[in-house]
């Protein structure tokens, strides 16, 4: 464990936990994409598969269990409890078009090709382009809460931050997973355009809005 | 040998 991959993770942490205070807050999905919440809960579902076979610290499991659980709460609120608020109209990324190519390339590009490995892979794979949906949606719509835009850029801090982790565990512990530092500078990479609305906007106070 | 994969990690 480093200061980066600890950052990242509270990162993490604290974008699902300002996700749930924003849906049970305002009672309301308004604004938020339940494709990528699907997708969410997808990448941690085939990830966290070794959660009861592969113990790695206390910290490792209970992190698993949360974002599990709350993974599938959000996809749960979003589809059942605050469905009247789920704006179906702007959530319609094509979700297959992103299931289909990272199940298939995590086939192929893999480092061992065994059940475990290839659910891994495909998790990470699917994680990189996960956001699609929910960024669609905020140009779609052309704007999104302050509270969105915070959870938004939490999230993407949180994978930005696992790329300096990579680099500390490179040079200092001479490990490096070609897969995960790939798919984790696409994912972080498709944050930029966000990044710079959010630090040029939001951060003055102003509301997100797209160009439209 | 270095793990190949990152499995102990989120």
């Amino acid at each position: 464990m480093n200061i980066f991959r600890l950052a990242g993770d509270l990162s993490h942490l604290a974008a699902i936990i300002i996700l749930l205070i924003k849906i049970w807050k305002t009672r309301s999905c308004a604004g938020i994409s339940g494709r990528s919440q699907v997708l969410f809960a997808i990448v941690f579902i085939t990830r966290y598969l070794d959660l009861f076979t592969n113990f790695i610290s206390a910290y490792n499991t209970a992190m698993k269990v949360f974002f599990l659980g709350s993974s599938i709460g959000t996809v749960y609120l979003m589809y059942l409890k605050f469905k009247a608020t789920y704006d179906h109209n702007h959530d319609t990324f094509r979700i297959e078009f992103l299931l289909l190519p990272t199940a298939l390339l995590s086939l192929v590009l893999n480092h061992e090709f065994s059940v475990m490995e290839i659910l891994w892979t495909f998790s990470i794979y699917l994680e990189s382009v996960a956001i699609l949906p929910q960024l669609f949606m905020v140009s779609k719509t052309g704007e999104a809460e302050s509270i969105t835009s915070h959870y938004l850029f939490a999230l993407g801090s949180y994978r930005g931050l696992y790329i300096l982790n990579w680099i500390y565990r490179y040079y200092f512990e001479g490990f490096y997973d070609i897969i995960a530092i790939v798919a984790g500078c696409v994912q972080t990479i498709l944050y930029c355009d966000f990044f710079y609305l959010y630090i040029t906007k939001v951060l003055k106070g102003k509301k997100l809005q797209l160009p439209a | 040998s270095t793990p190949t994969s990152s499995k102990d990690e989120l």
